[in-house]
């Protein structure tokens, strides 16, 4: 574990609390798009099947059950939930998740650690999860202008895995033998697709103003 | 070859 490790977890595990605040207090899930929680569902249902046989630590196992069960909480929340689930709009939040998940699951199956089932499934989820925030951005393109509390949100995300990399620069340069070139690629993938929400959440938060963050 | 993939990140 290394700091940029642990503050990686702490903004991820922010993003979760500023998301299940926002929709049980807020009662809306406005601007949030389902179809990035229920991909995001996939990734840590998927990636997380050795919650029964890969104790790395407590620490680890214990923010597996965590993720598994806030990011069902929030699908089921804006899914079936009154009055969240009146505020999905499913003509705005319609990015064809298929389109993502079938390549992911190609990927997966072709390019993993070891040919064994769960290595397959788990590199596809670590490939998902590079692109599940699309449909996500994409909602908040259609809307131009994008609430307080979800920017919040979806900084927190991108930061988490942007820690993520310099978690792995360090650890390449610390431990010996330590190759992850899968979660290397698609965490950069992962963090690139943030940057131009980045550049625009930035100006928008510069100097303190809490102007509303407006993508072109 | 069977070598053991521990995924020790989340």
């Amino acid at each position: 574990m290394n700091i940029f490790r642990f503050l990686g977890d702490m903004s991820h595990i922010l993003s979760f609390v500023i998301l299940l605040l926002k929709i049980t207090q807020g009662k809306s899930a406005a601007g949030i798009s389902l179809r990035t929680q229920e991909l995001y569902m996939i990734v840590f249902c998927s990636r997380y099947l050795d919650l029964f046989w890969n104790f790395s630590s407590l620490y680890n196992s214990f923010l597996k059950v965590v993720f598994i069960a806030c990011s069902s909480a929030i699908v089921y929340i804006i899914r079936f939930k009154s009055p969240q689930k009146d505020t999905w709009n499913p003509e705005l939040d319609n990015f064809p998740i298929q389109y993502l998940i079938g390549p992911c699951a190609v990927a997966g199956l072709l390019i993993n650690q070891d040919w064994t089932p769960f290595e397959m499934i788990w590199a596809f989820s670590i490939y998902l999860e590079a692109v599940a925030i699309l449909p996500q951005l994409f909602l908040l393109q259609k809307q131009g202008e994008v609430e307080n509390l979800t920017s919040h949100y979806v900084a927190a995300l991108g930061a988490y895995r942007g820690l993520y990399l310099m978690n792995w620069v360090y650890r390449y340069f610390t431990e010996d033998d330590y190759l992850q070139r899968i979660v290397w690629f698609a965490g950069t993938v992962q963090t690139g697709l943030y940057i131009d929400f980045f550049y625009h959440y930035y100006q928008s938060k510069r100097g303190g103003l809490s102007r509303p963050v407006k993508l072109p | 070859r069977h070598h053991d993939v521990n995924h020790d990140e989340l």
